[in-house]
């Protein structure tokens, strides 16, 4: 389940560089 | 005599600026004007809220969004997943079926 925690941190950089 | 004028000059104020609008529209439809305040549209907002609603650690599987979410066609939940993980707000977790939501926690 390392994967879960590799796209969870990728995915909460994509929202910090989405938002505004 | 002198110049007059400059033929293929850098024009001075053309007028056409792009507007910076997100240009996060994937997919072939663009009319979702069902906008909330968040920026979603409300399929969007349904699909992330019952994604958030899975305490799951491994998330809630586009089989089960589909089940919940009877009034809306897989192709809707499936834009709306994409949507929703491009702008980060999910995520797959053991396969790409299956997703949670960043912000849950």
């Amino acid at each position: 389940l390392d994967r879960i925690a590799r796209n969870k941190r990728a995915a909460l950089e994509r929202l910090s560089s989405a938002q505004t | 005599g002198k110049p007059q004028t400059m033929p293929g000059a850098r024009g001075g104020m053309t007028s056409d600026i792009t507007p910076m609008s997100r240009p996060a529209m994937g997919g072939g439809y663009a009319g979702a004007n069902d906008m909330t305040n968040n920026g979603l549209s409300a399929n969007q907002n349904q699909v992330l809220s019952l994604i958030r609603s899975c305490p799951d650690p491994q998330g809630i599987s586009i089989q089960d969004l589909k089940q919940r979410l009877s009034g809306i066609s897989l192709t809707v939940i499936k834009q709306a997943v994409e949507f929703l993980s491009n702008e980060g707000h999910i995520f797959s977790t053991i396969d790409e079926d299956h997703f949670k939501s960043t912000d849950s926690d």
